[in-house]
């Protein structure tokens, strides 16, 4: 069982720090074991580097700053676990434009692995799309129309 | 294998029949607040087996099927989708399967595989071979993430442990 | 005790249903006591009705309809308790560009009585300021500069 | 009454000395993430007296002190802000009232009012009589909206009783 989770931990952990990097252009993370002794009873414990920052345990980071880094993790575990396609209901809300940008670049180059569904209200996010949607409500019930991608966003 | 359309009938705010052609690759949804999007994705995990309704946000799972007041309540709801298979990695040997999952209004459910009735077991270990089960982390929902980032350290590891 | 709270309790419902009214553009907005002949052994229940749709209770509706609901909600209790100022964070991260305008209308209009400071990624939100701060981190320490409101603000 | 300048001294990432001077009306503040917009709320909350570090984000109050990394640690953190008391609702015959607070290394915290030396008591009772307290319903932190709305409707009536 320990020798299981290590195996699949470092994988995890590889890929995060892999993920983090793209995700923060040039930013180091780290997942680390508190007690690498005997990992079972301690917790693990994520550190979050930004470019030009120093290195601090994501509990103290910014709102934005933990956003970047649980998406990160998200991700990893994904990798991990390879399902054939993902969802993803507006996990970029606190993010500012620079960083739904990063993650819009890095979601396009998953997408050629599985199938990314992504939902989101940045502009930024729909201009990197494979094809976009449109959701709306007339009054009465829910409907969906595929938008041309060529078309400005109007929000 | 990837899912290439989605079909909703009276599911949730969805009244009547609305389908989704999807691509291979990045698809965005968007839309207004209220319009409908985090409802699509309660669909998928409608189909997939999910009977938590407090997963979809619903209090019962007869809230599920469309109520759009003043008299316009439909009986059944019904959510189907498409996947391709041509690598066979669903256990059947078929380019498309197909999946479907119907709920009337005393809370019956009936599951559905290549327009046949089957069991919500049968569907489940089929899809379990191909990583693909309705509270998967392949799910992230509206607000999930800002919960994940609050973990504590144990939390992490007791979720890791999980998983793993 | 219960006199008190009840005279309270009917200035905020007051309060906010019109200030959900406002930011809904004429939805209807509702809290009520699910044990009105014994208040304190029941709950509150929070009803709202956005325009062209029924009335549901705010845990069946969307995020960003929650998200309204809440806000009003918080104004409310505000009006009744009149602090001289409020600081606000990011508390428009979940809306679309028409709640975030009228959201930032009703700020406006409650400027006046009292000063409001208000942190937001939105453009809409920036817009509508009377002076706008910009915080940055060039890489050693955080900054603040006043913006002229006349630039154009780009994301 | 409202706020007409805030100094922040070596206060989280505030290294050195950052000086707002705010309006009466509608202010904004934006800028990128991690930049130390809400490092500002947290400032207003130390300066009226907050003693839970946790609702500033750091796991204890030394952590409030500016440190940049490679050396740039400062020895104390400064926080102080003016309020136009012109309607003499903080009951100071002044126009002008400027309230301060810093904190060393040892986790020793000092206020100050109109540049003398006080106490947290006294600062706490003369901005209560104005509607004025670190943890009241008037800032609303990051996030807070968010757990508001997830509210069960017994946890609303407890949260209006402390309220009322
Ligand atoms: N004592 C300290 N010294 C230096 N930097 C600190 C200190 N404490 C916290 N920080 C840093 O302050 C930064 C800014 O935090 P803050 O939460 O204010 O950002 P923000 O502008 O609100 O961002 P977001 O838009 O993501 O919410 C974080 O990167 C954090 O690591
Ligand atoms: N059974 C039902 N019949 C009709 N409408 C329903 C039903 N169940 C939920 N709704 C409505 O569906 C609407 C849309 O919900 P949904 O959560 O999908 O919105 P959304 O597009 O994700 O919005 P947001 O951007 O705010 O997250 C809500 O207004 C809700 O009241
Ligand atoms: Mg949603
Ligand atoms: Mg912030």
């Amino acid at each position: 069982k320990l020798e299981h989770f290590m195996k699949a931990f470092h994988e995890i952990c590889e890929s995060f720090s892999s993920i983090f990097s793209k995700l923060t252009g040039g930013g180091e993370g780290r997942l680390e074991l508190q007690r690498p002794e005997s990992p079972f009873s301690g917790g693990v414990d994520l550190y979050i580097q930004f470019p030009g920052k120093p290195m601090r345990l994501a509990s103290g980071a910014s709102g934005g700053e933990r956003s970047v880094a649980t998406i990160a993790y998200l991700l990893a575990i994904q990798s991990f676990l390879k399902a054939p396609f993902y969802f993803l209901d507006e996990i970029d809300a606190h993010l500012d434009s620079m960083n739904v940008s990063r993650l819009a670049e890095v979601l396009r180059e998953r997408s050629s692995e599985a199938q990314f569904i992504v939902i989101s209200l940045k502009d930024v996010m729909l201009h990197r799309a494979d094809k976009i949607y449109g959701v709306f409500n007339p009054g009465d019930r829910s409907r969906v129309i595929a938008l041309p991608m060529t078309i400005e966003v109007v929000s | 294998t990837h899912l290439t359309r989605i079909v909703l009938k009276n599911f949730k705010s969805f009244g009547g029949v609305t389908r989704l052609n999807l691509e291979r690759g990045f698809n965005v949804i968007t839309g207004p607040n209220g319009s409908g999007k985090s409802n699509i994705i309660d669909a998928v995990q409608f189909v997939l087996g999910e009977v938590a309704s407090r997963r979809m946000r619903a209090s019962d799972l007869t809230e599920l099927i469309y109520d759009g007041g003043g008299g316009q309540r439909a009986t059944v709801a019904q959510v189907s989708i498409s996947l391709d298979n041509s690598d066979r990695s669903i256990p059947i040997d078929k380019p498309l399967v197909t999946i479907g999952r119907s709920i009337d209004r005393r809370g019956n459910s009936k599951y559905f595989l290549n327009g046949k009735r089957t069991s919500r077991r049968v569907l489940l270990d089929l899809l379990g071979m191909a990583g693909i089960s309705p509270g998967g982390y392949n799910i992230v929902l509206q607000g999930a993430a800002t919960r994940l980032s609050d973990l504590t350290p144990q939390e992490r590891m007791a979720s890791l442990k999980e998983l793993i």
